[in-house]
């Protein structure tokens, strides 16, 4: 790889890859609680069971329009979405919560707050992403940094199973450029805030695993349904 | 890969891909 010389940017500025990563972003997807049910922890998980597994079918077009991504090979591309599939949703509930206090957006219409966490049984999950919330409110965290982190996120997770290493370090140094360029032109004045943020990713790390580790208890319980792909997913990762 | 296959078949399907 050649050193970093002028950032790739279009005449307005704007990175190229940023730019397709906005154009990535999945649509807003409604939780729609069912009104026929009681409230209860049950429901709570159910529904948020029920966005997760839509979200998750909307993600995986969202990560074939990742510039680069595919072009990975399928049994890669698979092996980063098993890995990352949970920080990709918890950081998107953690960017819908900036501007929320101590509440966190699961969807437009399923903001929790501590008290219904607890009678979810999530306190403990939603403390974690409100830590997480916390450090990206602090930061005053962009659209933009938000699309490419995600990428990143996904690009960085890990796998154990990788075939082409060669090739996921390619997308993960073409999105860390992208980063990169972004804050060049953009944050001029913080020059360490790149790594500002790529240093969140191992909180991300931490309550996506945490996350994973909740959802695999309940699925042993048994008492809430879960869809298909969500299911394979928590298994994908135990 | 036969356990994942719902992951196998959306990423095969699903629509658009771009390549830089």
């Amino acid at each position: 790889q050649p050193h970093r010389k002028q950032p790739s940017c279009s005449a307005q500025g704007e990175n190229k890859v940023v730019t397709l990563l906005l154009g990535a972003e999945p649509e807003k997807v409604c939780a729609m609680p069912d009104p026929a049910l009681p409230d209860s922890d049950i429901k709570a998980l159910t529904t948020l069971c029920d966005l997760a597994d839509r979200e998750l079918v909307l993600n995986i077009s969202w990560a074939k329009n990742i510039p680069g991504f595919s072009s990975l090979c399928l049994s890669d591309q698979m092996s980063l979405l098993q890995s990352a599939w949970m920080e990709i949703l918890i950081l998107r509930v953690a960017f819908c919560s900036l501007p929320c206090e101590d509440r966190l957006v699961f969807a437009d219409d399923y903001i929790m707050d501590a008290e219904q966490a607890k009678s979810a049984g999530l306190l403990e999950l939603h403390k974690a992403i409100l830590q997480l919330v916390r450090r990206y409110r602090s930061m005053r965290l962009e659209r933009e940094e938000f699309v490419t982190l995600k990428a990143i996120a996904l690009a960085n997770s890990d796998s154990m199973h990788i075939e082409d290493v060669e090739a996921v370090q390619g997308l993960q140094d073409s999105l860390h450029e992208a980063l990169l360029d972004y804050e060049c032109v953009h944050h001029r004045e913080d020059p360490r805030r790149t790594g500002k943020l790529i240093m969140t990713l191992p909180l991300l790390r931490q309550t996506s695993a945490k996350a994973v580790r909740h959802f695999c208890s309940i699925k042993q319980d048994g008492r809430v349904p879960m869809h298909k792909l969500f299911l394979e997913l928590l298994e994908a990762n135990v | 890969k036969e356990k994942h296959k719902i992951l196998h078949r959306l990423l095969q399907n699903s629509s658009s891909p771009v390549d830089l």
